[in-house]
């Protein structure tokens, strides 16, 4: 399945 | 990490950093939307609240920090150090038209209904029109100095590149979030126009004219 957002983004 | 996310990264860390030195060096603000400036920096603070709860890495704490540091400079720059040379009169684009319906729109449409998530969503909606004032001013003075365009060719690259990173985290690593997408897809499109004319105009000569 596809991940949640991590948020590891700027 | 990708090569498009730290080119990407590089590049809004060029656009910050380029646009904070013009400033500073000129000692003037003329043609910069102090609005913009505070979107941005509004942008920064709901999006990196998770400094104070979460540790990625160092290089994302190092970056989110340098991006607050510089945002909340700029904007001291202007509407403090420099505010003589800011030009209030042309920098009359109204952000309540933009505040409030992104507001909205990130308590409706959110991945979770919690406040640390809705107000990262709301600094999503947010960056992807904070840059709407400055392009606006643009278009009222009808001319913007050429450290002015690379700072916008920067900016408008970074969110571009992101778009890029998406594809790539989606086709690796099966990731996707449809909320940074659909605003990324939106911001980048709102300086389509910019583009075009900062690649046709070759600005190395003369002044931005819409």
């Amino acid at each position: 399945g596809l991940d949640i957002n991590p948020k590891d983004e700027l | 990490m990708n090569v498009f996310r730290l080119t990407g990264d590089l590049s809004h860390l060029a656009a910050i950093i380029i646009l904070l030195l013009k400033i500073w060096k000129s000692r003037s603000c003329a043609g910069i939307s102090g609005k913009s400036q505070i979107l941005f920096a509004i942008v920064f603070t709901t999006r990196y609240l998770d400094l104070l709860t979460s540790f990625i890495s160092l290089y994302n704490t190092c970056m989110k920090v340098i991006y607050i540091g510089c945002a909340y400079a700029t904007v001291y720059l202007i509407y403090a150090k420099f505010r003589a040379t800011y030009d209030g009169n042309h920098d009359s684009f109204r952000v309540e038209f933009l505040v409030v319906p992104v507001g909205g729109l990130s308590v409706l449409i959110n991945h979770d209904f919690s406040p640390l998530e809705i107000l990262w969503t709301f600094s999503i909606y947010l960056e992807s029109v904070a840059i709407l004032p400055q392009l606006f001013m643009i278009s009222k003075t009808g001319e913007a100095e050429t450290i002015t365009t690379h700072y916008l060719f920067c900016l408008g690259l970074y969110r571009a590149l992101y778009l890029f990173n998406w594809i790539w985290r989606f086709y690796f690593e099966g990731f996707f979030d449809m909320i940074a997408i659909v605003a990324g897809v939106v911001q980048t499109v709102l300086y389509c126009d910019f583009f075009y004319l900062y690649v046709t105009k070759g600005w190395f000569s003369r002044p931005y004219r819409l």
